[in-house]
């Protein structure tokens, strides 16, 4: 555990007299391997422990009663303040349905987001839509079928037309019908995939989202930031969604994709069950991301 | 990366840089760092690129001492249990190596034995259907065990030579989960002596530090026997896999490469220690 470890650290230092710069550096060490460790980008951990090097070699730490306990406090609160604010908040249409898209790799979890979503909005007081434009993967129209029926959700699909096209035709039946929000699920994809990359944007020249969400696996390698990055270039997100919380995995990644496209975490997915949608806690992955 | 230069700390944090972005993880690249410099200094190893090819072929070197090959029933069906955390990539490299066996001429058979994820049985059929393979299931939210003991029954009476195990998705913290697991596998091993001849764990080649926990708790649990790294047509290296190997002790048999059928290939050292550095 990072900050158990650091505060040991410097209490072994502390014994031997004042903090030099040497004993923050040697210090800071070990919280770029607790962070390298939980999945944080190499370059996010770079400028991240620098910024911390710089604030606390500073003079009134050094000058400090308790130096340790400083440094481990900037280091946390420097997380928090990278992974927050808290916003859960959408951005509802004022006129029209509030369609809400979302994107992201193979498997991150999209099509379980889109039911738990679609359940927590009408648990709002909203009056949502789903919508399967994955007409690639086997038995995905069926799969959203199936937990659209679970929480008495409608499920809008064509398996003859194209995904643009699905989306399109959907947010036309979402206007017709009354339903104030769409939700569209997305195929998985490469974000080195040229043609279905453009077809996210012809998604969303077709059906012009208010809202458009990456969907991120927590688990998550040094690779998030190059699939966040493209994702984040080819289209406007305006917000990101953390999945598979539930598991023990630092998170990390959250850090990087947070990072590298600057959008907001707005909820996290912390189980297999319909339920399983949090808000998102800058504070709490913070320590999680520190082990 | 500057070939033929003078192996000096910048050269090490480059390399070291090179290491972490391909999710070897900071302690296994530092100690693989560490032993390469004690080494290349009893070598006398003049220049990077001489270093370099070296730590590749101690990289290929570790893939290699253990057997990455399936191991085949010496008669009647060969069974295949394939396990792993959600959304890895289970039931389409599923699809895949009975695709792959089904090119070889052989009768292939899978059992659902995912019961419980949303139309996941409907995603095992419509590869069963695309790939010639015949298909046992049971009901929806039915015991997974129970489609396992059945279709080993029916593999059996059939003469199917490979028979597939699919399983839900469960996450390695779920005690409950990893125990139905180890159930099925159980059951599996009573119903034909010698069976599961080959427990797949298959690994996202996206994630990072946390398959290193995946492989622990799944081998524990049912004595996984080869890893199945999927995805590997991204960008993501799955250098994980180094320490896996190493620490864990699970060979990597096979890769998926796309989500087609023929998107699976026998894992390949080389390539794959060549792709780290790219
Ligand atoms: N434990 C856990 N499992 C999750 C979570 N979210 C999704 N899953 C599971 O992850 C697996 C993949 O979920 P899907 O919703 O099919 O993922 P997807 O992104 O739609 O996949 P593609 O459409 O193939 O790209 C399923 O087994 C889900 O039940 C979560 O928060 N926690
Ligand atoms: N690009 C790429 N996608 C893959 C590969 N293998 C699987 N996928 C995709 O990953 C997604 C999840 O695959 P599944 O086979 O449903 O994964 P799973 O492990 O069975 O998922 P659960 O049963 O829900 O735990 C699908 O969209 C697949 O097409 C691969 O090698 N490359
Ligand atoms: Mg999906
Ligand atoms: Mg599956």
């Amino acid at each position: 555990v990072i900050t158990k470890s650091l505060k040991n650290m410097f209490e072994g230092f502390r014994t031997k007299g004042k903090l030099t710069d040497a004993n923050i550096r040697e210090g800071l060490k070990e919280v770029r391997v607790a962070l390298l460790e939980a999945d944080v980008n190499f370059k996010v951990v770079k400028d991240f422990i620098k910024n911390v090097s710089e604030k606390s070699v500073g003079e009134e730490i050094l000058k400090s009663v308790r130096p340790e306990q400083q440094i481990v406090k900037i280091v946390q609160d420097e997380l928090t303040a990278l992974m927050g604010p808290s916003d859960p908040h959408i951005n509802f249409s004022p006129s029209g349905p509030t369609i809400i898209m979302l994107i992201g790799l193979q498997g991150c979890g999209k099509t379980t987001m889109a039911a738990k979503l679609a359940n927590l909005l009408r648990k709002k007081g909203r009056n949502p839509l789903l919508v399967a434009a994955d007409v690639q993967r086997p038995a995905a129209v069926e799969q959203l079928r199936i937990l659209g029926k679970s929480i008495n959700v409608p499920v809008y699909s064509d398996e003859k037309a194209s995904p643009p096209e699905i989306c399109a035709d959907a947010v036309a039946e979402a206007s017709a019908k009354g339903y104030n929000t769409v939700i569209l699920d997305t195929a998985g994809r490469l974000h080195i995939d040229q043609p279905l990359m453009e077809e996210l944007a012809e998604i969303r020249k077709k059906a012009s989202p208010n809202q458009i969400y990456l969907v991120a696996d927590s688990m998550t390698g040094q690779d998030a930031v190059n699939s966040a990055g493209e994702f984040a270039g080819k289209l406007d997100l305006d917000g990101l969604i953390l999945t598979k919380l539930d598991g023990d995995a630092r998170g990390g990644a959250a850090l990087s994709i947070k990072a590298v496209t600057g959008k907001p975490v707005k909820f996290v997915g912390v189980g297999e069950k319909i339920d399983d949608i949090e808000e998102f806690h800058p504070e709490r992955m913070a320590s999680r991301i520190l082990g | 990366f500057r070939i033929r230069r003078k192996i000096d700390a910048e050269f090490l944090e480059e390399l070291e840089e090179i290491l972490i972005k391909a999710d070897l993880g900071p302690k296994f690249a530092a100690k693989v760092i560490s032993d390469m410099q004690r080494d290349y200094k009893d070598r006398k190893i003049e220049d990077s690129s001489a270093l370099l090819a070296y730590l590749k072929e101690k990289f290929r070197a570790n893939l290699r001492v253990r057997d990455t090959s399936l191991r085949f029933a010496p008669e009647g069906p060969t069974v295949i249990l394939v396990a792993g955390v959600n959304g890895v990539g289970k039931t389409t490299s599923i699809g895949k190596l009975a695709w792959f066996f089904r090119n070889q001429g052989k009768k292939v058979m899978l059992a659902a034995s995912d019961t419980y994820r949303a139309a996941a049985v409907e995603q095992l059929d419509l590869w069963s259907r695309r790939v010639g393979a015949e298909i046992v299931r049971g009901s929806q939210g039915g015991d997974p065990a129970a489609v396992a003991f059945d279709a080993v029954d029916a593999a059996r009476a059939r003469g199917a030579h490979v028979l597939l195990v699919d399983t839900a998705g469960r996450l390695h913290t779920r005690e409950n989960l990893m125990k139905e697991l180890g159930k099925i596998k159980g059951v599996i091993s009573k119903k034909l002596p010698g069976a599961p001849h080959e427990v797949l764990l298959v690994l996202d080649a996206t994630t990072g530090q946390n398959a290193v926990e995946q492989a622990r708790t799944f081998k524990d649990v049912i004595d996984v026997t080869g890893l199945f790294l999927a995805k590997l047509d991204g960008t993501a290296k799955g250098g994980v896999v180094l320490a896996i190997v190493e620490q864990i002790e699970i060979p990597v048999k096979l890769v998926g490469i796309g989500e087609k059928q023929e998107d699976v290939e026998v894992f390949d050292p080389d390539s794959f220690v060549e792709g780290l550095f790219q």
